[in-house]
């Protein structure tokens, strides 16, 4: 995956972090303080799309290479930028009846993007 | 609030600014969390947990070997922290309320396990017979019904765990458990369980999400 940097337009991962505080759940949830959520941007054109190292997983980049082919394609070549790795997060809270929740949750911090 | 000057680099349709872009991800992020928490709404505190009591839960919390990664296909698993209300007890008798919300008994959780953990003061060289009753509220005529009972030898000071079988787990599962704590054989001059600030009961539960939440992809 490509962190995005600069001015780059391509496919990459945004870093973007959450501060519980900042958006007032600070009372409910006891721990973290926030997390790194991040999410992708950027566009795919096609010679990126049919890269297997950007793209989201090689099958991804042979279906989109046969798209690619067979259409036109929108002027971004058919392909999206998306989450190809992604981290469980752990939250401890209260729930409605101040009994305090451990939740481990699947998937919640994007850590790599990639074109599909 | 669109900026006409610039494009999304994702979409290609007019880029947001800078600060409407954060508001909408943020919003998403809140989503997000509600979503995979099973919650319709954010919790608000009725009743807040003093730093002591939760200092003393936080460390029976079993949560994975710190570095173990999650993985992907693992269903949800939780564990709870449940502080008892001791509202109907007295000197003979301990009488311990556990509540678990609704929303998330009724959408399918399975406790796997529970036990009570509570804190006992006794004399030096004195042992105790505790026996513990474990009943559930009979939601048509809000009698009380014993399911079972354990008896507990307890001869030290200091906090106390009993794990709690499937009955009391059923019990946990329709959202309010009760359990009676009652020394036997002695009289007591004082209760010799303590449920001060830093000394309240508590139950932990490690829950899995039900069949019900399984989405299988074919």
């Amino acid at each position: 995956g490509i962190e995005c940097q600069g001015g780059s337009r391509m496919c990459c991962r945004q870093e973007f972090f959450v501060d519980f505080r900042e958006i007032g759940w600070h009372d409910w949830i006891i721990q973290p303080e926030g997390y790194t959520m991040n999410f992708c941007t950027g566009q795919c054109p096609l010679p990126v799309a049919g890269m297997p190292g950007i793209a989201a997983s090689f099958h991804t980049a042979v279906l989109s290479l046969l798209k690619a082919n067979s259409a036109a394609g929108p002027a971004g070549g058919g392909s999206c930028c998306v989450p190809t790795a992604r981290r469980p997060l752990s939250l401890l809270y209260y729930d409605r009846d101040s009994n305090i929740v451990k939740a481990d949750i699947p998937d919640m911090v994007v850590e790599a993007c990639g074109c599909s | 609030i669109s900026r006409a000057d610039s494009q999304c680099l994702a979409c290609g349709g007019p880029a947001l600014d800078l600060e409407s872009q954060r508001e909408l991800l943020l919003d998403l992020a809140k989503r997000s969390i509600l979503d995979k928490l099973h919650l319709s709404q954010r919790p608000t505190l009725s009743r807040p947990v003093s730093r002591a009591v939760l200092r003393n839960a936080l460390q029976c919390l079993h949560g994975p070997p710190q570095g173990a990664l999650l993985e992907t296909d693992r269903t949800q698993e939780y564990e709870i922290i449940s502080f008892a209300e001791t509202g109907l007890s007295n000197i003979n008798q301990t009488r311990l309320d556990f509540h678990f919300s609704p929303e998330r008994t009724a959408g399918g959780m399975e406790i796997q396990q529970a036990s009570l953990m509570f804190f006992v003061q006794l004399l030096p060289n004195t042992t105790w017979t505790l026996k513990v009753r474990v009943l559930v509220l009979d939601p048509q005529d809000t009698n009380l019904t014993l399911i079972t009972q354990h008896l507990l030898e307890v001869d030290a000071s200091g906090w106390h765990q009993l794990f709690l079988g499937p009955e009391a787990q059923d019990a946990c599962n329709q959202g309010h458990l009760i359990l009676e704590l009652v020394p036997e054989g002695q009289v007591a001059q004082k209760s010799v369980i303590l449920d001060g600030a830093a000394h309240r009961p508590f139950m932990t539960a490690q829950v899995r999400v039900g069949s019900k939440h399984q989405v299988h992809r074919r």
